[in-house]
């Protein structure tokens, strides 16, 4: 096990390593409270690999040294531009950098000489560009939806407004986006939402009007400062689930990570810090057992974060024994306990949703009174597959009227006594339209049991004069319970060895795992609940995890479906389609994973023996693929080898086609007209013409009038296109292809029958005009030419015969 | 008192029923362009109008808007612009 010590820590050559304390806490000089614990979990070798983060946001600049390694191209896409580049739009105030900071804290390239270390520094990271134009339902529905069997992790730094008046939360497609993202995504285990839980601190705002950290598919992180103290900007609210540090005061200590324009900063603060942070540390454990679920990752996060040294005045053990707070949810998260409990997690049993029926009678709000409305919950024990016997989330869901909303603060207290405060007053917020069907959310009273009396206190306390006259009224609230019909670790779950230092168990008598062993009898099989009529999983009386039936009308307990079944939502296991492997329903197009001999289409989800047009097999996940944009075939997401009608290859990429004498320009997407001296052409300028206007001549790459000096014009069969083609290197004009075509030479060189030779004082003898000429045929006829000096000087003609 | 103005872009969300083939027919009947499937939301289409105004403080009104009577179209909406911040 890993023991604090600095001898113990390992080094990076990055620069701003040294400063990373919120990685490593072995600087004495600073009194280090307590960290995450990530170098614990990097030293148990977990360092994200393998799994897939995305940050929607402003964009990610992909090329950043510390990004450029890790960046994942099919976690990415520009939703504002509709297009795969995800790179942030650059302006001079810098505005698009919120994205690629979050994605530097998460898995910035560790031992790279260049700025920081992600912490989940081997992860691969995306981006998704969706911030940076009009946000509407459909973009968010895109961005949380996109490419969910490939995307581990999608984190959000942002949300509604954190102005304090603010009630605003997923529409119709976003919430369906997340509802698809965690019943189908990561082949049914579920994609996991960070969401930063908002920093309204300043505006006295609540994150519970913020429906996508109050919602239970996100989990909701808050920040707490290296002293351990609230910073100024974050607000409370019960759904938080756990925290992680970020800036504070000035004499706090600040994150550090990448920043545009390739470079670092230590400015980035707030939720949005602290929330990257978290998708790091759940990549991490997500490396260490890739088969949790969604739900599983809520409940590690439970078990592990501590409240430590973080100040909160609010600070209660909840009767399961979880310390919770309104300021950091269930605490710092710790990277190494997370690993630790993911390596030997066994999923928890299935989920069970109880909506108990709602109470519609109709109670006055009067100001400076409390209105206190008791429902007796069930749990929905009469129906078995809604039972929920362990909470895990609990959902309110109020319509109330009032004049002014900001003057209400709501409250719940769970039947162990556990009280949530679902919401404060809101100084800022005037508003008169109430709460319609909104869902407060809290996470305290996890773990603990759902029967009995809910309380529910609505206080209204004016803080401006109001009109009396029209008091507010709670016109309806209904619970929804979220959790599990049996104890969430029983037969599946080995308990952590080492107990949680703060972990304070209320009463022994509320302890999950005695109230759990009294449910079992002697030696039934641990699949079976309610008892058994023999031994094996065959004789259950009802079953711990899901029913298997085979044809012969028998069935029997099986700790999770067999390939080729999938779970129906009612514990039984059903049979994929034929060729399926793996499903989430019994149609062809719900398969998730196919037989030998098919490949899964990502997108129709149904196994097919060949990818269809415009997709490719990734053979690693025996998957049919999308091309990217324009690709007919390809080989590869950007490897187009055929393109779409109108487009033409242009190396691996397909590029609109234009007509002859334009060309495509791919920066202003659209085609443009060649220099006047070509018929066609790849760009712009007399030298990207691929052929030439009429009576003109390609040159190299170039359309000429006329052969410049050292070409010359050729015409290699009758009617072929003529070029100017470069002379024998020996020439310097030619009349033709070949060293024997000269017709002018380079000085120092003769003229020889057409070829260039280097040039002596020698001379032809035969050219009459020239005095040595004479000179020669006088040395020859005096037989001088044995002499060296003089047939060196009359070579051509004392060479000749005769 | 507190009023909310909605502000309609020329972008819509549209669920139809038969493929992205019918999606290509009706959007084209009706002139808007189909910009594809709206992420992993089966049968969603994303549908661009660009004779509408990109922004308005009123929800559009014109042939166009005939589109919802489409036996395959079984629900459509125009998008409103969501005030999101950046935390």
């Amino acid at each position: 096990d890993f023991k604090p010590g600095a001898a113990q820590y390992p080094y990076f050559n990055d620069p701003k390593w040294p400063s990373m304390w919120y990685i490593h806490c072995n600087d004495d000089t600073h009194h280090c409270q307590s960290d995450m614990n990530i170098v614990g979990a990097w030293r148990r070798g977990y360092t994200g690999r393998n799994v897939v983060v995305t940050i929607l946001d402003d964009g990610i600049e992909r090329n950043h040294p510390d990004l450029q390694q890790n960046y994942d191209q099919m976690a990415s896409f520009d939703v504002n531009g509709n297009d795969w580049d995800p790179m942030p739009r650059y302006d001079a105030s810098n505005e698009n950098k919120h994205g690629t900071r979050c994605a530097g804290e998460v898995a910035a390239v560790a031992n790279n000489s260049h700025c920081t270390i992600g912490v989940a520094y081997n992860a691969k990271i995306g981006g998704v560009r969706m911030l940076d134009g009009d946000v509407t339902d459909m973009v968010e529905a895109k961005s949380l939806s996109l490419h969910p069997q490939h995307i581990d992790i999608y984190s959000a730094s942002w949300g509604p407004d954190d102005d304090g008046k603010t009630v605003d939360g997923p529409a119709s497609l976003a919430r369906q986006a997340f509802e698809n993202g965690i019943r189908m995504g990561r082949r049914g285990l579920g994609s996991i939402y960070v969401w930063a839980s908002g920093n309204g601190g300043r505006s006295r705002d609540h994150c519970s009007c913020d429906g996508y950290t109050n919602s239970i598919y996100t989990i909701s992180i808050s920040s707490t400062a290296e002293s351990g103290k609230k910073p100024w900007y974050l607000e409370e609210c019960a759904s938080t689930l756990a925290t992680t540090y970020s800036s504070g005061e000035s004499y706090d200590r600040k994150i550090i990570t990448t920043d545009l324009r390739q470079r670092c900063t230590d400015s980035h603060t707030g939720t949005s810090a602290s929330a990257p942070m978290a998708a790091g540390i759940i990549a991490l454990a997500l490396e260490a057992n890739p088969n949790l679920s969604w739900r599983d990752v809520q409940h590690i996060i439970v078990r592990t974060s501590r409240s430590g040294h973080l100040n909160a005045p609010d600070w209660k053990t909840n009767a399961a024994g979880y310390r919770v707070s309104h300021l950091y949810g269930f605490g710092l998260m710790d990277a190494e306990a997370m690993v630790k409990e993911a390596e030997r997690w066994k999923s928890v049993p299935p989920q069970h949703i109880c909506v108990e029926s709602p109470d519609k009678q109709s109670r006055t709000i009067r100001p400076e009174h409390v209105v206190r409305a008791v429902y007796k919950a069930t749990g929905c024990s009469e129906n078995l597959n809604h039972h929920v016997l362990y909470l895990e989330h609990i959902v309110v869901r109020v319509t109330i009227a009032h004049p002014r909303r900001g003057d209400l603060a709501i409250y719940l207290t769970s039947p162990s006594g556990t009280k949530s405060e679902l919401l404060s007053n809101r100084l800022f917020d005037h508003s008169m339209e109430g709460f319609k069907s909104w869902e407060f959310m809290t996470t305290h009273s996890w773990g603990e049991k759902a029967v009995g009396d809910w309380v529910l206190e609505i206080h209204d306390s004016p803080s401006q004069l109001r009109n009396f006259k029209t008091p507010g009224k709670l016109k309806e609230f209904s619970l929804v319970l979220y959790g599990t019909s049996v104890h969430p670790y029983s037969s599946s779950y080995t308990p952590f060895d080492t107990p949680k230092v703060d972990r304070v168990r209320s009463s022994p008598v509320d302890e999950p795992s005695e109230g759990f062993q009294d449910e079992f009898t002697g030696s039934c099989d641990p699949e079976c609940i309610n008892g058994c009529d023999g031994l094996g999983p065959q004789h259950c009386i009802d079953c711990l995890h899901f029913f298997l039936k085979f044809k012969n009308n028998t069935r029997t307990c099986v700790p999770e479906c067999p390939r080729g079944f999938y779970d129906d939502e009612k514990r039984r296991c059903k049979k994929c389609w034929s060729i399926c492997e793996n499903c989430v329903g019994s149609r062809s197009d719900q398969c998730i994973s196919c037989k030998n001999g098919y490949h899964l289409n990502e997108e129709t989800n149904v196994c097919v023996t060949n990818c269809p047009e415009s997709f490719y097999l990734d053979k690693n996940g025996n998957t049919c693929r999308r091309c990217s944009e324009n690709c007919r075939r390809c080989n590869g997401f950007q490897f187009c080898t055929d393109c779409k009608p109108g487009m033409s290859l242009q190396g691996t990429k397909c590029v609109f086609s234009c007509a002859d004498g334009s060309y495509y320009n791919s920066q202003k997407r659209g085609c443009e007209r060649c220099h006047f001296s070509c018929a066609t052409c790849a760009g712009q300028g007399q030298e990207s013409c691929t052929r030439c206007a009429p009576s003109f001549y390609m040159e190299d790459w170039r359309c000429v009038l006329s052969c410049s000096v050292g070409y010359f014009l050729d015409q290699p069969y009758e009617n072929a296109e003529k070029t100017c083609r470069r002379c024998d290197p020996s020439c310097s004009t030619c009349i033709g292809h070949g060293e024997r075509n000269c017709s002018t030479c380079p000085s120092g060189y003769n003229l020889e029958d057409g070829a260039c030779v280097l040039g002596t004082v020698c001379k032809d003898a035969t050219e009459e005009s020239w005095a040595e000429g004479s000179f020669c045929v006088l040395v020859k006829k005096n037989s001088l030419c044995q002499r060296k000096v003089l047939q060196q000087l009359c070579c051509r003609t004392c060479s000749l015969k005769g | 008192p507190f009023s909310r103005t909605l502000t309609y872009t020329n972008h819509w969300a549209v669920r139809i029923n038969g493929g992205v083939e019918e999606a290509d027919t009706i959007a084209s009947k009706y002139g808007y362009n189909n910009l594809g499937q709206i992420g992993s939301l089966k049968d969603y289409y994303h549908f661009y109008h660009s004779r509408t105004m990109k922004r308005s403080t009123i929800s559009s009104r014109g042939s166009h808007s005939f589109i919802s009577m489409e036996p395959k179209v079984e629900w459509i909406q125009q998008q409103v612009v969501k005030r999101r911040i950046k935390r």
